[in-house]
């Protein structure tokens, strides 16, 4: 554990309580993409598995059953009970654009053909992506509330951390995992964009709104 | 090494 890892790792807590808080007080879940939020349900549910099989730290069997928990709490808040106010006609894309191509992609390129090991593969290639339905989500209305926006930096902020940690760990420990870096470089090539936007705008008090 | 064995991180 480094500071990287546990800025990373708070960060990333951060923004799931951001935008769990951000719905249950508004009570609406308009702006949020509900498949991205399956998607990152997914993406914990196969990654976590291990929970079963290996006891790595207390700190760790937390953390997971925390993400875990709070991941399902979004998806029942958008389909369930606040399901009126989803916006499902903006939440468009498809969701078997990428979960299919992300688990042929883990069934080839993996540590070991295993089926926990090829389902924590698929994890991390799939959360890579995971923001894509709700980027996309904001290109087509053109805008996102500002508390958003908070919770898009904190999730873009934790790959980026966990970029630095993975550095560290090479350096001091001779430990890289090449299927992490590569996807969490993605991951956090595809916040650069929203970043941009977010020291621009949203840090002088403007709104995120996209030029039509 | 083989990193399936060290998923420590989150």
């Amino acid at each position: 554990m480094n500071i990287f890892r546990l800025t990373g790792d708070l960060s990333h807590l951060a923004a799931i309580i951001i935008l769990l808080l951000k719905i249950w007080k508004t009570r609406s879940c308009a702006g949020i993409s509900g498949k991205s939020q399956i998607l990152f349900a997914l993406v914990f549910t196969t990654r976590y598995l291990d929970l079963l099989t290996s006891f790595i730290s207390f700190y760790n069997t937390i953390m997971k059953l925390i993400y875990i928990g709070c991941a399902y709490a979004t998806v029942y808040l958008i389909y369930m009970k606040f399901k009126a106010t989803y916006d499902g006609n903006h939440d468009s894309f498809r969701l078997e654009f990428l979960v299919v191509p992300v688990g042929g992609l883990a069934c080839l390129v993996n540590h070991d053909f295993s089926f926990l090991e090829i389902l924590w593969t698929f994890s991390i290639y799939l959360e890579s992506v995971a923001i894509l339905p709700q980027l996309f989500m904001i290109s087509k209305t053109g805008e996102a509330e500002t508390i958003t926006t908070h919770y898009l930096f904190f999730l873009g902020l934790y790959r980026a951390l966990y970029l630095f940690n993975w550095i560290w760990r090479f350096y001091f420990e001779g430990f890289f995992d090449m299927i992490a870096i590569v996807a969490g470089v993605v991951q956090t090539i595809l916040y650069c964009d929203f970043f941009y936007l977010y020291v621009t705008k949203v840090l002088k008090g403007k709104k995120l709104s996209l030029p039509a | 090494d083989n990193p399936s064995q060290e998923k420590d991180e989150l």
